[in-house]
């Protein structure tokens, strides 16, 4: 059996760093202000025991547990967004006005095991 | 690949949606940003993130329910005096596209803006006075001025301020898909000529509607609410 990989921690769910520049995904001949954002993403492990500041529900430790006892048969919890917030975009709509207009959650606050 | 391709795209599209956009916006010609605009998407980037105490349906800049905040450029045209007796200096018919509302929006606000090139003084005489009178009136048709219409807003000026803010929010509670207004500007004065009289609206420089609306998202929520 292969040397088991020099076994790192695993990293444990929590927001990760994402810029989003609009330019990368051809939005900056519409899109005025910003030209980018931090949108972060959530990444990382939900392992057992679930720690308390992992957010997660009751539901989610049990998995945990389920998954430590039979880790084939079901998986483990998922690092997802648990709190979100919003960002101001001023653009040119389709007639070519200028529109500032406020979008829910496009920013990844805070992480939890779901 | 094409079928890599046809995915993102449909992804765009369906991301374009949920932003309120039919499709992916290409302006032809960009008119400049107005400074309002500028001003209240500096002052909201300037904020301490995450944004907790602060209302997302809520234009706190402008102090109206709100999340949408839009500026219509007049499409309209001056129209030739028509009035043969009096001190018209000045008629023009306003015309804003108001279809990119989508179903369902509600306008919290609607404040016309007319610019001029510089704040302007009529000469300073006794009595000297600039009455400014908005119509609203049909998208077809010319027109017409009738006496004893009543207009939808009517002021009179000592004095014409670089940008005149009018607020029409309570005339224009349903604006429809299209809205036109007929704008004058005429002089009262016992002395002076009529140019003379009419110096100051004849620095008009163009004007413009911000329109404040609740979107879906937001009416969705305060129902919930």
């Amino acid at each position: 059996s292969a040397p088991s990989p020099s076994v790192t921690p695993s990293p444990l769910c929590k927001p990760r760093r994402l810029y989003i520049s609009f330019s990368d995904v051809g939005w900056e001949n519409w899109i005025i202000a910003p030209q980018g954002y931090l949108a972060n993403y959530c990444g990382g492990e939900c392992p057992f025991p679930l720690a308390a500041e992992l957010n997660s529900t009751n539901h989610a430790v049990l998995q945990t547990m389920v998954h430590s006892l039979d880790p084939r048969g079901t998986p483990q919890p998922c690092c997802v967004p648990v709190r979100l917030s919003p960002i101001s975009i001023l653009y040119y709509d389709n007639s070519d006005n200028v529109v500032l207009r406020h979008y829910e959650d496009m920013v990844v606050d805070e992480c939890g095991c779901r | 690949s094409p079928v890599l391709a046809a995915g993102l795209s449909r992804q765009e599209s369906s991301l374009l949606q949920s932003l309120g956009l039919s499709a992916k916006p290409s302006p032809k010609n960009p008119a400049p940003v107005p400074p309002v605009l500028r001003r209240m998407f500096q002052r909201r980037e300037a904020l301490p993130r995450p944004h907790k105490d602060r209302d997302p349906c809520r234009v706190e800049e402008l102090s109206v329910p709100g999340d949408i905040v839009r500026v219509f450029a007049d499409q309209g045209r001056f129209l030739p005096e028509g009035q043969p007796q009096g001190q018209l200096c000045l008629r023009r018919l306003l015309f804003f596209n108001l279809s990119v509302l989508e179903e369902g929006e509600r306008l919290t606000m609607a404040r016309l803006e007319l610019q001029f090139q510089h704040n302007s003084y009529p000469a300073p005489s006794p009595g000297q006075v600039l009455e400014l009178r908005l119509y609203r009136v049909s998208p077809r048709g010319l027109p017409q001025p009738r006496p004893g219409r009543r207009p939808l807003l009517e002021r009179s000026f000592v004095r014409l301020h670089k940008s005149l803010p009018l607020d029409l929010s309570a005339a224009l509670k349903t604006p429809g898909r299209n809205l036109a207004l007929l704008l004058e500007i005429s002089a009262s004065g016992r002395t002076g000529s009529l140019r003379s009289l009419c110096a100051s609206s004849d620095s008009f420089v163009a004007t413009s509607l911000l329109v404040v609306t609740l979107g879906r998202q937001c009416r969705a929520g305060r129902s919930r609410r």
